[in-house]
């Protein structure tokens, strides 16, 4: 919060749009401030009206360099706007950097991305020191708008000043729980995680999940727990699959019907590329898991219940796939998660549990809680 | 004239990180001169205070890392402190 807390003691409040930029059509402006604004409200108990004349408590407006408020703006980049903490007159207010290319998209400056940040100050919220968090000050023009959220930490922060939203007489809620506050960071022990994909990479082990992975070394007893982002910014989130082929220092990632190749934190030019081009039938939108046989140069892929198999040496998928998993991997549940190679064995992940399997007996040698890696 | 360059680069550099920490960690405008400093005074506690919220490695050094995340475009609310 800012310096001395200061929040509005209502919970009704009024916005009014005092004038728009020429970059985008009005009725995509008032869309992305209402969406801002939804934001907020969907973890809370604030309500919003729109006012188009007189005093509201949150005005918002575009304005270039000097616009009277002794803050002046900077022209394109940098400072892309502010606002001020709740409270009387400009206080509540909002002033967008005109001089910023304003879009809906990310080709410029997405302005519902930028309003629902500052919006967060309208209503109390100071920077976040979490870069994960909205309220973090600086923009991130790579977060995926198609799954944006507002973090544990805005959640936190908001929720600190205004409650959580009020539960419906009609809604169910079982004493015990608590009422959701929000996206929450997966907890490594949670006995029910699951995980999207594991690849080894240069003697280490990833485990995927969501915007996250954790990483173990086999050097170390700890593991660290790391946003994608941090690593490779332009990679997405909620990862399908993974594998890393020793031979090219190479770890491809796949996600929907394209995957990337990655070479330390490099995502490498060309990527990324369609699945098709693997040779997999056009009926395949995805791919469930994937693993590296690093001796045989072989790679599997699973998708349901079958599975391919890829020569790395060939660069070609093989002739007499796609094979029942079930035919060749006995005891591995008929689908997987995420698969990886390590120590001689295949260790399958569904839901919980992981499948240790062993090629040489092909038998599911030991069957273990999945997060058993991470010192669970 | 290439040394003249990497100084100007420098200057522009310092002025810019003496800008950026008034406006958005609090710096005392009366700090100056500040760069040639090379102890723990209060431009390097700031950029120590800079990295440390903006998730960087802290070093107290107007490192490369440093340099780019401050040159990101972001929200012209201080980090610390109010609006000066």
């Amino acid at each position: 919060t800012f310096p001395g807390v200061p929040k509005w003691r209502k919970t009704h409040l009024t916005y009014r749009i005092v004038d728009y930029t020429l970059d985008l059509p009005r009725d995509a402006v008032d869309s992305a401030i209402e969406k801002a604004l939804n934001v907020w409200k969907e973890v809370t108990a604030l309500t919003f009206s729109r006012t188009d004349e007189g005093e509201a408590d949150i005005k918002i407006s575009f304005a270039v360099r000097d616009h009277g408020d002794f803050s002046p703006f900077d022209g394109s980049g940098h400072v892309l706007a502010h606002a001020y903490p709740p409270g009387p007159g400009f206080y509540g207010d909002i002033h967008f950097d005109d001089d910023e290319l304003w879009v809906e998209d990310k080709s410029g400056t997405n302005l519902f991305l930028v309003a629902a940040h500052e919006l967060g100050h309208s209503l109390g919220l100071f920077h976040s020191a979490d870069p994960r968090a909205l309220m973090y000050p600086v923009y991130n023009r790579l977060t995926d708008l198609a799954r944006f959220h507002l973090s544990q930490d805005d959640v936190d922060g908001i929720q600190f000043l205004y409650g959580p939203p009020p539960v419906s007489p009609d809604e169910p809620v079982a004493p015990t729980e608590s009422v959701p506050s929000g996206p929450e960071t997966p907890a490594a022990c949670d006995p029910a995680l699951s995980f999207d994909a594991i690849s080894t990479l240069r003697g280490e082990i990833l485990f995927f999940k969501d915007r996250y992975f954790w990483r173990r070394s086999h050097w170390s007893l700890e593991f660290e727990f790391h946003l994608i982002a941090t690593f490779w910014p332009s990679l997405p989130s909620g990862l399908d699959a993974a594998y890393e082929v020793t031979s090219k220092d190479i770890l491809f990632v796949f996600k929907g019907n394209q995957f990337w190749a990655i070479r330390g934190t490099e995502v490498q030019a060309g990527y990324p590329k369609s699945i098709h081009t693997l040779g997999f039938p056009a009926t395949i939108g995805k791919i469930d898991a994937a693993v590296s046989d690093k001796e045989k140069k072989k790679t599997y892929f699973f998708v349901g219940n079958k599975y391919w198999r890829f020569d790395e040496n060939n660069q070609s998928m093989e002739q007499g796939f796609p094979r029942l998993i079930a035919d060749d991997f006995p005891g591995v549940e008929p689908e997987v998660d995420a698969a990886f190679q390590e120590f001689g064995f295949f260790y399958f992940f569904r839901g919980s549990l992981q499948f240790g399997f062993d090629p040489n007996a092909k038998m599911v040698t030991h069957t273990l809680k999945s997060n058993d890696w991470l010192y669970c | 004239y290439p040394l003249n360059g990497a100084a100007r680069k420098e200057d522009s550099n310092m002025d810019f990180l003496q800008q950026y920490l008034e406006n958005y960690y609090n710096l005392a405008k009366d700090t100056k001169p500040f760069v040639r400093r090379r102890d723990g005074g209060p431009v390097v506690e700031k950029i120590r205070e800079m990295q440390k919220f903006l998730g960087l490695v802290v070093t107290g050094k107007l490192d490369s890392d440093t340099v780019e995340m401050m040159h990101k475009p972001r929200c012209g609310v201080p980090d610390v402190g109010d609006f000066t």
